[in-house]
Order: structure tokens, then C-alpha cells, then sequence
């Protein structure tokens, strides 16, 4: 079997050269990464951390913060945990690919140059 | 606070395997 | 500061991929084209590669024990309340983690291989291909380009060595017999109507074939020779329709079938052996020939005389297979030897080293003679 990979979502980016330089790309996508298991909740709640957009239901889990100058990160998660990281060039850059079984298309919706990688244990919130 | 939001953390990270990829796996 | 959210339900059709510079060369030239591919159809589940028009990549998953969230900013219609516990500038955007990934897929540049498997073989007879196709899995080329784990241009180079050829739109690999029939009727038209053998063109060798021949029966169409063209010449460049006989293949191929013929049984003379080989081309053809071209074809099982030795008699385990050759001849020419085993050196090493693993290597005058440890 074979299969074309559409690169129609690229095309600007690829034909002006711009791609991501901070914590998130010029088409609004970030990679986080986190060296553990991050649990939440699968199931909807009534409680502020619970919203709706556009027919998606989100919970809100955590708080993040670039330090630009240094590449420093800081996340907080939940209410009772805080994780010091950065944002690290990858050595290779990622392709994002979204396989739609439905439509039967492949599609490259964007290119990860860095991600924010959070591996120290976490901290209680002083 | 029923709603459980937290980070277990692993102390190390291991990603030494690699497998070849299957067609069926491209879509599951 | 970025408020992060997720939503309650993942998107698990997302993958990560490597892209190396050579592939994030093709993604950003406007006229390349990738593809996903595996060998065989939807079922067989086969190896998935990527390919561009020229070249295949190997998919390899690096599963890894990290979460990674994959998000998107969004805008939020809501009023998120301030978090002013951590001292933080309020949060100016929102990212929403639409799916997570526990693997990323590496890409390694490979050869790719044609997948032939289903490809029927035809000998020339006139009941290929039968009507509608049917009984072949394999109905165009398109559907043999699909089925292959392998990029267009590797794909049509192997096609063209193998004797693939195209008969009313059906692949089919000519058998060896029909193939030196074809290029024994190619090599004599072509030099009775003295075509030049270093720019033939398709239409005038079809045209010089099949004066003469009866159309009905006629085997050689104009995809056989143009089989024949692809397997035994080059393409000239810039040039389409023309090719260059490569004079060493068709030679080759001539002596591989004289050694098989007057080989096989018992050994032979290698002077007695160039003037069969030579009686085996048409009359007045102009190639050279020399016992060295057929390295990998022979071995000397007494002195200088040759014997035939076809590669797909030998055993496939390395160490199996230089006993097996020092049985058939206790010690070797390293030039003759090496066709024989080259293609078991799966670890790409040098050549002497390669060798020296397996066998014993000495140096008598000019020559490197091998022989069992």
C-alpha cells in the first residue's frame, strides 16, 4: 500500500524559510514534554477548570513560564506541584503527522524545532 | 479536591528500543 | 505565562517524525512528492517506509518512557481568574494538549527493494497476459510501485536489470531463456541493418527486429525490446528514446549461459571455454571477452580449468558457504572468490577483513590466495 503525504498545512511556512525559534511554532503548536506520568481527569466536572471551545471539552491543569533570556521553564501543575525545565533544541527536528483513517488522508501539519522538557522531580508550591 | 491533576514522576528515562513499523500501526 | 489545558478526549492519530536534512529537503522542494509505503497490500502488513521520487527512508519506532503532550493555542472566551499565589505575570495565551505521544518515528536512509513476489514470469508464449487480467494480482505499474517498499526512481532501475517488462499494461519479468532469445534477435537485426550499438533508438529496432517476422506470431514486441534495451544498455543522456548496449552485460551474459551449457557436468579448459563462449554470440558481433568478466560465476576445481558455479546453489550461512567453496576448490584467487561471498558481508566491513574472519589470506608473488583457516 502507499500513500501520499499532504503538505498542504506547510506551504507558507516552508516557501517564507520561518520556523520556530521559541517555545512554540509560527503555526501555534508546542511540544512539552515531561519525565513522568501526568495524570488528569477523563471525565467532565463542574468546576471552574473545566471549559468548552468550540465543542471540545478541556481541563485546565497547569500554569507555564518561559524565562526567554535563559530558556528557563517553570510549570505548575495542578495546585500542588511545581516541575523547573527548559526549552531544548531537538537534534533532529519533528515532522507532526496526522494519519485521518476516516478520509483516508496524511497529512504534515507542522515541525517542532524545540520542546519544553521538564526532567527534575517536582517541587511543592511554597 | 476530587479532581486528581498531578505528575508522577519516573526516575529515569529509557528509549534504547526501536521496532520496525507496521501499516496497520500507522492507523491505529 | 500560558494557561495549559487538555482535552478530555486524545487524539491518538498524531506522529512524531524525524525529519533528517535530506528530508527536510524534500519537504521544502515544491515538486517533490512524499510517500508512506509497505511492501505488498493493506493486509500484509508489511515494513512501512517514506519515500521521495528518489529515495526510501526505513521507519523505526523509538518508543520512550516520557509523556509528551502535544498542544495548540487557542483563544479563550473566558475570564480565566488571576493566579496570584506564584507571583507570576498573568497568563497571556492558552495552549490546549489535543494529543500525547509515547514513541517517535526515526527515519533511516535505506535501498529500497521492488516487491516482485507476485510478478508472473513469461517466456514469450502468446497466451500472456490472459484476457482482463485476471489471476494477476499485480494489473499495472502503478499497482507495482504502490505494493513495493521502495522509491519510484529505485524501483524502475531494478525493474529495468530484472528483464521487467510491460505487456499491454501488465508486468510481467521475462524468463532468462526468452530473454537471450530476444537479445539474440536484437543484436543480429540491429548489426544487418548496422544501427550503431552506442545510440539505439527504440522505434528503429523494433523496426529492424520484425522486418521479416510474421506479425502473428511475433514475440518480440515493442515493450520485449525495449526490455532488452533497459536490461543491456544505458540511457543516453538527455536523451529519451536511446540507449547505449552496454557490450560487457550482453558478454557476461552470453558466458554465464556458455558456462552453464558447457560447464556444468565437468570442468573445462579456459581457452577450449573462450572459443565456446565466442560461438555463442552472432556472427561478426564485436564484443570482447575475457575469463576474468565471469568472476562469481566459476570455479577452478583442478589447475586453470573452469567449472560452472551458480550463487544461488551455495548455502546462505556465511561460514557454511566458504566451507562449502573450499570444498569445491581448497584454495582461491581472492578476486574469484570474492563475488561469491561479498554479498553476505551484511556489516558493510572491508573487504580483507571481511575475509580474514572467515578464512586464511597469503600473498604468494602478485596474488592474494585464500584458503581455510
Amino acid at each position: 500500500p502507499s500513500i501520499n503525504v499532504s503538505k498542504r498545512q506547510l506551504q507558507t511556512l516552508l516557501q517564507s524559510d520561518q520556523h520556530q525559534t521559541s517555545v512554540s511554532t509560527p503555526l501555534g503548536n508546542m511540544m512539552l514534554e515531561i519525565q513522568g506520568d501526568l495524570e488528569l481527569p477523563r471525565q467532565w466536572s463542574e468546576d471552574q477548570r473545566f471549559t468548552t471551545i468550540d465543542k471540545e471539552q478541556l481541563v485546565r491543569w497547569g500554569l507555564l513560564h518561559i524565562d526567554p533570556s535563559r530558556n528557563n521553564a517553570i510549570l505548575f501543575v495542578g495546585r500542588k506541584q511545581r516541575l523547573l525545565g527548559s526549552l531544548v533544541k531537538l537534534d533532529t527536528p519533528l515532522g507532526l503527522i496526522k494519519f485521518n483513517q476516516q478520509d483516508g488522508i496524511v497529512e504534515m501539519q507542522d515541525i517542532f524545532y524545540y520542546k519544553v522538557l521538564f526532567k527534575s522531580r517536582p517541587l511543592p508550591i511554597m | 479536591d476530587e479532581i486528581r491533576i498531578w505528575v508522577r514522576y519516573k526516575e529515569g528515562f529509557s528509549d534504547a528500543v526501536r521496532k520496525n513499523v507496521s501499516w496497520s500501526s500507522l492507523w491505529s | 505565562s500560558l494557561n495549559l489545558h487538555e482535552r478530555l478526549s486524545i487524539d491518538r492519530s498524531f506522529r512524531l517524525l524525524h525529519l533528517t536534512p535530506e528530508l527536510l529537503e524534500v519537504l521544502k522542494d515544491p515538486n517533490s512528492k512524499l510517500q508512506f509505503k509497505a511492501a505488498g497490500n493493506d493486509e500484509d502488513d508489511g515494513d512501512v517506509v517514506l519515500c521521495s521520487r528518489e529515495k526510501t527512508w526505513l521507519l523505526r519506532q523509538k518508543n520512550h518512557s516520557n509523556t509528551t503532550m502535544l498542544m495548540h493555542e487557542f483563544t479563550s472566551e473566558q475570564e480565566t481568574p488571576l493566579e496570584t499565589t506564584f507571583g507570576l505575570p498573568s497568563p497571556m495565551s492558552d495552549f490546549a494538549g489535543f494529543a500525547r505521544t509515547t514513541f517517535e518515528y526515526e527515519t533511516k536512509e535505506v535501498s529500497g527493494i521492488l516487491n516482485v513476489e507476485s510478478i508472473p514470469i513469461h517466456n514469450g508464449s502468446s497466451d500472456f497476459p490472459p484476457a482482463d487480467g485476471r489471476d494477476l494480482p499485480v494489473k499495472s505499474m502503478d499497482d507495482l510501485l504502490a505494493s513495493s517498499a521502495c522509491s519510484e526512481k529505485e524501483c524502475l532501475l531494478q525493474w529495468g536489470q530484472l528483464g521487467g517488462c510491460v505487456i499491454k499494461g501488465y508486468p510481467c519479468i521475462l524468463s532468462s531463456d526468452f530473454l537471450t532469445k530476444a537479445l539474440h534477435v536484437t543484436l543480429m537485426s540491429a548489426m544487418a541493418e548496422s544501427l550503431n550499438f552506442s545510440r539505439l533508438r527504440l522505434g528503429e529496432t523494433f523496426d529492424a527486429v520484425n522486418k521479416d517476422i510474421d506479425q502473428e506470431s511475433n514475440p518480440y514486441t515493442i515493450d520485449v525490446i525495449k526490455t532488452i534495451l533497459e536490461k543491456y544498455g544505458e540511457k543516453v543522456k538527455d536523451d529519451d528514446d536511446c540507449w547505449q548496449l552496454n557490450q560487457k552485460k550482453v558478454a557476461v551474459w552470453y558466458g554465464i549461459r556458455a558456462l552453464k551449457k558447457y560447464a556444468s557436468q565437468s570442468s573445462i579448459p579456459p581457452a577450449e571455454f573462450l572459443i565456446k563462449w565466442k560461438s555463442t554470440f552472432p556472427p561478426y558481433a564485436p564484443f570482447d571477452i575475457e575469463i576474468e568478466m565471469l568472476r562469481g560465476w566459476f570455479f577452478r576445481p583442478t589447475g586453470s580449468s573452469l567449472q560452472y558455479l551458480p550463487k544461488n546453489t551455495l548455502p546462505s550461512d556465511i561460514k557454511e558457504r566458504f566451507m562449502m567453496l573450499f570444498k569445491l576448490q581448497s584454495q582461491w584467487d581472492m578476486d574469484d572468490i570474492v563475488p561469491f561471498v561479498e554479498e553476505l558481508n551484511s556489516k558493510g566491513l572491508k573487504i580483507d577483513v571481511f575475509l580474514m574472519k572467515y578464512a586464511r589470506k597469503r600473498r604468494v608473488g602478485k596474488k592474494v590466495i585464500i584458503s581455510s583457516r
